[in-house]
């Protein structure tokens, strides 16, 4: 799992959701994944109990951007003991609305034949990222003076010692798009756009300077209590 | 020209962010 590819999606590697020892022998490891258009629960389910396990449902509470299961959990056979099946579950967002604390909490409930089980997982938010979320030249400048000075964020990206354009072609894999580049006394500085499923537009500035091993990025958007979650996603996807 | 314009505007907010 992971990609380090240029223009390839981010993806994390999965870590355990459900311990077997809190959900009678079940154990839920998974990660999130957005392939052209469609987002997916990557999951690996095992069992640790001496029974076989079967009927298997998931269900998710309300949360910030609607995402809920497309598909039901389709296990074609009943578990064995030591057997772990890996189930990609397709996910929508037009799931029921709540904003949640933090605003990327996703809290899940699986049943199977012995009981149900809950748990909390934070998704990362570039599973949001639409693949039209490249803004107009001349809407991105309206839309960047529009948004007032207090709106913006800013946050330092340690260790990235990338150039502009392999940063550029990295993120654009996870749909952050760059609507221009400069240069301004040997700053690199690059434009960039993006949109939630939810249709909230993010602005960025990214700054690039050569022989520096740091990035920093200002994020502008009329929502941003989104800010702290696009820092992470940039995180995540330029380090992957 | 249009084009032209836009191409000014950012190089005007690159500058304007790097020297404010």
């Amino acid at each position: 799992v992971g990609s380090g590819r240029l223009g390839q999606p981010a993806v994390a590697p999965r870590t355990v959701w459900l311990p077997a020892m809190k959900a009678k022998g079940l154990e839920i490891s998974g990660t999130f994944s957005r392939q052209v258009g469609t987002i997916s629960m990557d999951l690996l389910l095992t069992n640790k109990a001496l029974q076989v396990m079967s009927d298997f449902a998931i269900q998710f509470n309300r949360n910030s951007f609607g995402l809920a299961p497309a598909a039901p959990l389709q296990i074609h056979a009943p578990l064995a003991p030591n057997q772990t099946v890996e189930i990609s579950l397709p996910l929508n967002t037009v799931g029921s609305v709540m904003k949640m604390e933090p605003l990327n909490n996703l809290q899940v409930a699986v049943k199977n034949n012995i009981d149900v089980f809950y748990f909390s997982t934070l998704y990362p938010l570039h599973i949001l990222f639409v693949e039209d979320g490249k803004m107009e030249r001349q809407m991105f400048l309206a839309t960047w003076k529009d948004i007032p000075n207090e709106n913006e964020a800013q946050f330092q990206i340690k260790e990235c010692p990338l150039s502009a354009d392999a940063v550029s072609s990295k993120l654009q894999g996870s749909n952050i798009f760059t609507v221009a580049k400069r240069n301004v006394e040997g700053q690199d500085m690059l434009y960039q756009s993006l949109k939630l499923t939810n249709g909230i537009w993010v602005l960025a500035e990214l700054r690039i300077q050569p022989g520096s091993p740091g990035l920093m990025l200002s994020v502008k958007c009329r929502a941003p209590e989104v800010s702290p979650y696009v820092y992470q996603a940039y995180e995540t996807i330029v380090k992957n | 020209e249009m084009d032209d314009g836009l191409e000014e505007a950012f190089s005007r907010l690159a500058q304007s962010r790097t020297n404010p």
